[in-house]
């Protein structure tokens, strides 16, 4: 682990002040390599050395009896310090929520949208789900299966071809209801298709989402920044949903997506059922990223 | 030369940041930026160019292996093809892909639907089946996959099909009880077809960092690939995993994904790659 590796680097210092050059040169080599492997973004991780670098060569190091733990700590409060510092779940207030999921194909999002549905339920909502993923073959169905799993209603309609037409039925239909959260599953797309990504505009522009969550994969690699800068430019992102954390990915994109685009992360996908869903918690991201 | 200086300092770190963004990984970034300046030690001029030239030249002798053809079982028995991985990184697409690819060049192919578990996945590889007429072995939303697959032998061999593709659900490599399942749907092909499952595929996302190699050593541990499918490889992403792998685990990549059609699949081409890579 890097807490192992920092600590190695200056286990054969005794007493104060004995840092050398190389001693800090080494360490900062070994929190670059840590950050690289755990798919942080490598801009982010020239920055994040530089930062460290400066406090490292404040006094508190310099006098500590424990020089690799105190860079330890000071890694580890800069990674929780860039990832938004505590947690910060969406919290509905009215009496109608319109939530948007976008994201790039297979992160996560229609799964997403029915954890969603059934966390904000637990809180006293009643949620609706709209199937906007009119291209992948089943998805409707998939959204369908779902909503009856969790019981929840799902608007769906496989005969309209424009999916700005289907959302402002299903709004409609929702207006006439006490469903007071709208969630509207979307069909993942490329950043880089100019057409599907100013369909998403025209859905924003229809529905005009209380949240829009960018749903992103955790075993991103250095790619992460480059999705979510397009859509947080052309969207206005207001949050992330961060998918698969049960797995063992370190996750450094949730580093890169918070300190390049600001975008915090709200919630993390920690399985395939419903219930795995949780919001997301700096703290233990940083313990990750670390290993 | 009055350029060499600048070039050494410079060049080497421009590389390396070139090739970390690419997913490559540091260890495999050190090794190749090791051999090249090993390379350009031995010439008596040195320019940028040529340190390219070079990387490039190392880049596809580490990516070594050759291999995209698809596995043939012996005569008179289906080849089994299986298509495994991580959840979402395109294994049901890739399947109707590979489909079509056999199907233009003639041969008899049947469909698989093991992925009993998610919801509507069973739907998704029947439209794809539908699109690509072939012929899906499919039982009810929960059922055992091992049986499908049962099912999926016998169905082929009755139909003298040329090739079984068996869609399996998404897992991740961390979930032991997940692995046992694919473990034991193989051991049902192989007592049916004693040298199946002739091919075993593994998707991978060409957006994955450094997490494809716990993936792929995973799936290679537990079922013994034959080789990869790297997907999605029409987004941004370079896929630059597959160089370390390739390095580590020699495991070859078989096919790319660059589309959600049924059309959208290559044969992997290893000089094509690494040119894209500098894109
Ligand atoms: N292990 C795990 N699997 C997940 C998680 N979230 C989603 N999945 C799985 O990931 C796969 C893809 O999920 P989907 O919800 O279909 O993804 P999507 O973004 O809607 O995909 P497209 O609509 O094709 O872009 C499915 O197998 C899900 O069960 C998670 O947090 N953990
Ligand atoms: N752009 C692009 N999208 C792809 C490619 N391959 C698959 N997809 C998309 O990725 C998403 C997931 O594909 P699936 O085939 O459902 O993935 P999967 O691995 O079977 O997913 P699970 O069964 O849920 O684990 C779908 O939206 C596909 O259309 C590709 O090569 N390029
Ligand atoms: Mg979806
Ligand atoms: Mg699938």
């Amino acid at each position: 682990s890097l807490s192992e590796k920092l600590n190695s680097v200056f286990k054969n210092l005794r007493g104060y002040g004995r840092l050398s050059e190389k001693n800090i040169k080494d360490a900062l080599r070994e929190i670059k390599l840590a950050l690289l492997e755990a798919d942080v973004n490598y801009i982010v991780v020239k920055e994040f050395v530089e930062a460290v670098k400066e406090k490292a060569v404040g006094s508190k190091v310099l006098d500590s009896i424990t020089p690799g733990q105190q860079i330890v700590k000071i890694v580890h409060d800069e990674i929780v310090r860039l990832m938004g510092g505590t947690p910060y779940p969406v919290e509905l207030k009215g009496k109608k929520n319109r939530i948007m999921l976008v994201g790039l194909q297979g992160s996560g999002k229609t799964t997403s949208a029915a954890k969603l549905a059934s966390y904000f339920r637990k809180k006293g909502f009643s949620p609706f789900m709209v199937a906007l993923d009119i291209q992948r073959p089943a998805a409707m169905d998939q959204l369908a299966f779902l909503g009856k799993q969790i019981d929840v209603p799902v608007y769906l309609d496989k005969k309209e071809k424009k999916v700005v037409k289907i959302a402002e039925q299903a709004m409609e239909k929702a207006r006439q209801t006490e469903v007071s959260l709208e969630l509207f599953d979307t069909a993942g797309r490329l950043h880089i298709d100019d057409a599907l990504m100013d369909e998403l505009i025209s859905l924003k522009n229809t529905i005009k989402p209380d949240e829009i969550l960018f749903v992103a994969d955790s075993m991103t690699g250095q790619d992460a920044v480059n999705s979510i800068k397009v859509f947080h430019d052309k969207l206005s992102l207001t949050g992330v949903i961060l998918t698969k954390i049960d797995g063992d990915a370190r996750g450094g994109a949730a580093l890169s997506i918070k300190s390049t685009t600001g975008c915090p992360i709200r919630f993390v996908g920690i399985g395939e059922k419903i219930n795995d869903f949780d919001v997301f918690y700096p703290e233990r991201m940083a313990s990750r990223v670390l290993g | 030369s009055i350029f060499q200086a600048s070039l050494t300092d410079d060049i080497y770190e421009e590389v390396e940041e070139l090739l970390i963004q690419t997913d490559m990984g540091m260890d495999t970034v050190t090794t190749l930026v090791a051999n090249v300046e090993k390379q350009m030690s031995r010439k008596e001029k040195q320019n940028s160019s040529m340190v390219f030239d070079s990387l490039r030249q190392e880049l596809i002798s580490m990516i070594n292996t050759h291999d995209t053809a698809i596995r043939k079982a012996p005569a008179g028995f289906p080849t089994v093809v299986f298509v495994v991985g991580v959840n979402g990184t395109g294994k049901t697409t890739s399947v109707a892909k590979l489909a079509n690819r056999l199907l233009a060049d003639k041969k008899k192919v049947v469909l698989a639907a093991c992925d009993t578990f998610r919801g509507a996945a069973i739907e998704q590889l029947e439209v794809w089946a539908q699109r690509t007429g072939t012929y899906l072995v499919k039982h009810q939303h929960g059922a055992d996959a091992a049986a499908v697959a049962f099912d999926a032998v016998e169905s082929a061999k009755a139909r003298g099909a040329d090739y079984l593709l068996v869609d399996t659900a998404g897992r991740l490599h961390t979930n032991k009880n997940l692995m046992e399942e694919l473990k034991k749907i193989k051991r049902t092909v192989e007592k049916r077809i004693p040298s199946a499952p002739h091919e075993i595929l593994i998707t991978i996302d060409a957006v994955t960092g450094q997490n494809a190699v716990p993936q792929v050593k995973t799936f290679h541990e537990a079922l013994n690939l034959t080789g990869i499918i790297l997907t999605k490889l029409d987004g941004t992403a370079k896929g630059g995993i597959v160089v370390r792998i390739q390095h580590e685990l020699n495991i070859p990549v078989k096919f790319i994904g660059i589309g959600e059609s049924m059309d959208d699949l290559l044969p992997f081409d290893s000089k094509e790659f690494v040119h894209a890579l500098f894109e």
